[in-house]
């Protein structure tokens, strides 16, 4: 209820104050229950006859767990066709009402699988009382029977070639489990409708390639997924963006994936961490001429490390290196950037020869407070 | 959390509560950053509206709020673009607060574990929530050593749902400490060398935690997602601002 009570819904009672419990009843749904996703039907109705509200307490109740280890036991053929009736009934379209197994389907059921149970210890479900089901009537309208075509296996299960049903999980997994060891034949990936990555034969689905995360180890899946130009760079999702736009402070790539690493620091020989900026795909120094301490606080910022910083600068004087510094913005105290490398020009002179290099800590974290100490 | 015990206050300075009205605590949460907050994409269901969700820092008894308690509000809830509601894969999302926390000994993040930094097998580590404890939901912090079990064997304990690197399991099969409903979005934390806490997952599913169905717990592997965490700040700091 909206009060926040805890109620059964659709109910004969009203229970809710305002009859909340009586809201979205009498309607057929989709089934969702992955176990029950090849019956003849494609609808059903709630509560179920094992009381259960929802499709969600049905897939996470005891007996979604009971049902499809029972059915590797092979103990009745259409047991799982019988679970998926209780669990997830059939939804009459025209009355909007269940439709029940028959009682022969569930004493068939019961009969000879209850015993089989009894040797591991458990109890057949309490709920499932078969004289609660109608007789099969003639014109077979009041109740379920399977037909012959009638799926033994769920869809979580393999149907081994003697027909006998075992968990998906359990199909290729270096263990035979049918009497035939079928769920151990055909096991490669493309065999089973995936792609396998070639480092470890890990098989992934077919959607999973070239979608921008990477699944394989060595990410050979997010590989040769693009055709860019030569002035063009690959975004992670694979669109292709012009080189000039890389690292330009606006976003570019539908994933935003052209201002990622933009900013990093670089080790030189003597352990100095240089500012490094990545820029239209190319490595620059960062010219120290009207450097400002605040700045130093933005780039370690971007890098994930918010803690204390320290600024140094470092004479080059190597004429070579000319080429490959940035200066900042003649205008930069104007610009209102969010982001530390869109204020920084290429092309500019370095009057100082100095470069930037910055010592970024990372901000303290995982620590708790010492207990207090108590004499006693 | 089934099996634990009540935590002391502040021993879990990380800890957060996500609530919603009229409801009040509906999963757990973790702070990683002064303005960033992890917990579980399942929390969200049906509830994606960052306005309807406060957060509560600080706190060990729900009933009783103290004076180390902080309270902020959601700006932005960003949900990984994998996760899938049907397997409970990709089972996290990250919270953008309106406005940064005081850091105190009371409210202090936890450290991310580095990208190939996974938590070995055997290791023990703890959990912690508010969520059921088996016979009732408790008002005090609730805190559980489990143990970390393999992918391999913890899929033994689940015939019928894919265990995926996004997953990490802790527990015990006879399932005695375990995260329960309730503790969802809270953390699995385990120390490293220098009594530094790192988040080494999230709670995210198991077998109904007070049924006969036991096993170990489910765990979005927070290793496997430091990356995207990482880009997703970046992206909503610097970015989209």
């Amino acid at each position: 209820c909206i009060n926040s009570t805890c109620s059964g819904s659709c109910g004969s009672s009203l229970n809710c104050e305002t009859h909340q419990n009586q809201t979205n009843c009498g309607q057929c749904e989709p089934i969702t229950l992955e176990l029950c996703m090849n019956l003849p039907y494609n609808y059903t109705h709630f509560p179920n006859y094992l009381g259960h509200r929802t499709q969600k307490e049905s897939s996470i109740s005891w007996e979604s767990s009971l049902f499809p280890a029972l059915v590797q036991t092979n103990c009745y053929k259409y047991l799982m066709f019988f679970a998926c009736t209780i669990l997830v009934p059939k939804c009459d379209p025209q009355t909007t009402q269940r439709i029940p197994p028959c009682r022969s389907l569930c004493e068939l059921s019961k009969e000879r699988c209850e015993s089989v149970l009894g040797i591991v210890g458990l109890q057949w479900p309490e709920d499932t009382d078969c004289s609660q089901f109608p007789e099969e009537k003639s014109d077979n309208q009041t109740c379920l029977m399977p037909d012959d075509d009638v799926e033994e296996c769920s869809p979580s299960h393999f149907k081994c070639r003697t027909g006998r049903c075992v968990l998906m999980s359990r199909r290729c997994d270096g263990h035979a489990d049918c009497e035939d060891d079928s769920d151990e034949e055909n096991c490669g990936c493309s065999q089973r409708g995936l792609w396998e990555c070639p480092s470890n034969k890990l098989c992934i689905k077919h959607t999973m390639i070239c979608d921008g995360f990477p699944d394989c180890p060595d990410q050979v899946d997010e590989k040769n997924c693009s055709s860019c130009k030569d002035d063009e760079l690959e975004c992670a999702n694979h669109d292709c963006v012009p080189r000039d736009q890389w690292c330009n402070g606006h976003l570019d790539c539908r994933d935003s994936s052209d201002e990622w690493n933009c900013v990093s620091l670089s080790k030189s020989v003597n352990s100095t961490t240089f500012l490094t900026i990545h820029k239209s795909a190319a490595d620059y120094h960062v010219c120290a001429d009207e450097w400002q301490e605040d700045l130093s606080q933005l780039a370690c910022n971007q890098l994930g490390l918010g803690g204390p910083y320290m600024t140094e600068t470092i004479e080059d004087h190597d004429q070579r290196n000319r080429q490959n510094w940035l200066r900042l913005h003649s205008d930069w105290k104007n610009k209102n950037a969010s982001t530390f490398h869109e204020l920084l020009v290429k092309g500019q002179l370095c009057q100082s020869r100095q470069r930037i290099a910055l010592l970024c800590t990372k901000e303290d974290c995982g620590r708790r407070p010492a207990a207090r100490m108590n004499k006693r | 959390i089934l099996g634990g015990r009540t935590s002391r206050p502040g021993r879990w300075p990380w800890q957060c509560s996500l609530q919603s009205e009229p409801s009040g605590h509906i999963c757990g949460c973790v702070l990683i950053g002064k303005k960033w907050v992890l917990t579980v994409a399942h929390c969200f269901e049906g509830r994606e509206n960052a306005a309807v969700w406060k957060v509560v820092f600080g706190i060990n008894n729900l009933d009783h709020p103290s004076d180390f308690m902080q309270t902020r509000l959601v700006q932005k809830i960003i949900l990984h673009p994998r996760y899938n509601r049907a397997v409970v894969d990709y089972d996290i999302s990250i919270v953008k607060l309106d406005t940064d926390i005081n850091v105190t000994s009371y409210v202090r993040p936890i450290c991310l574990p580095n990208k190939k930094h996974s938590v070995e097998p055997d290791t023990y580590c703890y959990i912690t929530g508010w969520g059921h404890m088996g016979n009732k939901m408790p008002f005090k912090l609730q805190e559980g050593e489990v143990r970390i079990i393999s992918l391999e064997q913890c899929q033994s304990y689940f015939d019928l749902k894919t265990i995926t690197s996004r997953m990490l399991c802790a527990g015990y099969e006879a399932g005695t400490v375990d995260s329960c409903m309730g503790d969802s979005g809270g953390p699995l934390v385990c120390e490293q060398p220098g009594g530094r806490w790192t988040l080494f997952g999230l709670t995210s599913w198991g077998s109904v935690c007070f049924s006969k169905v036991l096993g170990p717990g489910v765990y979005s592997n927070v290793a496997h997602f430091v990356e995207w965490i990482e880009r997703q700040i970046y992206i909503h700091t610097f970015l989209l601002n």
